[in-house]
């Protein structure tokens, strides 16, 4: 048996509006410690992994560790049905073949059951190591998704770069080249329009930006970004899911030949 | 020119 409460709502749908464009199908996996997603893009290239926290949650019980697996776009048409204040709870019994998600408007007066057919999909689940990272970038989300949408108008990848500087983003394409830098910054009356950067080593790596304009999706859910960057590693570009949890996708480079 | 890598050249299968 399977209840899971969530009082917000409106954040399992704007995970579902982060994700849906990478990924087509993936499994939930329900324990314990929450309710967790890894999964590919079909050509392998990024990888999301969702975490939300039991404690996030009003209610949570599991009572054994379940895997759904899911078709993405379906779970966007039933979700995009819950009104942006509902309370979600999803249900599924064990041994069943569906989930159902469950919406409650905020003064009860209106509850929904929208019953969804679950499938077998194979995934194999990866290792993430720990890793230490040579530069973390901390920014407005809204600045990272501009500097992503404004770079693949003229390019399709963005050379990011950390230095004593600041963190460059350059593109170069057929019309011509771009280039922009962003210090670090934290006299802001806000913490979250700060810019902030730990920098161990420079580092400097080449990513397609189709697949970073992807990841901007998430920006609803966080008013900044987190971009951890090491020579030789996959960048992680992390969304914070409200204090229950995080989106982090993990993209690999493009090397030279 | 720059080839693009996979997730799975980085992180392995558990």
């Amino acid at each position: 048996m399977l209840e899971l409460r969530l009082v917000q709502g409106s954040l399992l749908k704007k995970v579902l509006e982060a994700i849906k464009e990478l990924v087509t199908d993936a499994n939930f996996d329900c324990s314990a410690t929450g309710f967790s997603l890894q999964a590919m893009d079909s050509s392998h290239v990024a990888l999301v992994a969702l975490l939300l926290r039991s404690e996030g949650f009003e209610h949570y019980r599991c009572d054994r560790n379940l895997s759904m697996g899911m078709n993405l776009n379906n779970v966007s048409k039933m979700l995009r049905c819950a009104g942006n204040d509902d309370i979600i709870t999803l249900k599924a019994d064990d041994g069943s073949d569906t989930v159902t998600f469950m919406f409650e408007s905020p003064n009860q007066d209106k509850i929904a059951d929208f019953e969804m057919k679950l499938m077998d999909i194979d995934s194999e689940h990866l290792g993430i190591p720990e890793a230490e990272y040579h530069a973390i970038v901390k920014m407005p989300s809204a600045e990272f998704a501009r500097i992503c949408k404004d770079l693949s108008s003229i390019g399709d990848t963005v050379v990011i770069s950390v230095t004593k500087e600041g963190v460059k983003f350059s593109t170069r394409g057929d019309i011509g080249n771009a280039n922009i830098v962003c210090r670090q910054n934290t006299t802001v009356d806000k913490p979250e329009e700060a810019t902030i950067i730990e920098m161990q080593e420079p580092v400097s790596l080449t990513f397609a930006l189709r697949y970073m304009n992807s990841f901007t999706k998430a920006t609803p859910l966080s008013n900044t970004v987190t971009i951890s960057l090491s020579s030789e590693l996959p960048v992680v570009v992390e969304y914070k899911v409200a204090d229950m949890g995080y989106i982090r996708f993990y993209l690999a480079p493009k090397i030279e030949d | 020119g720059c080839k693009q890598s996979t997730i799975t050249k980085y992180f392995g299968k558990v």
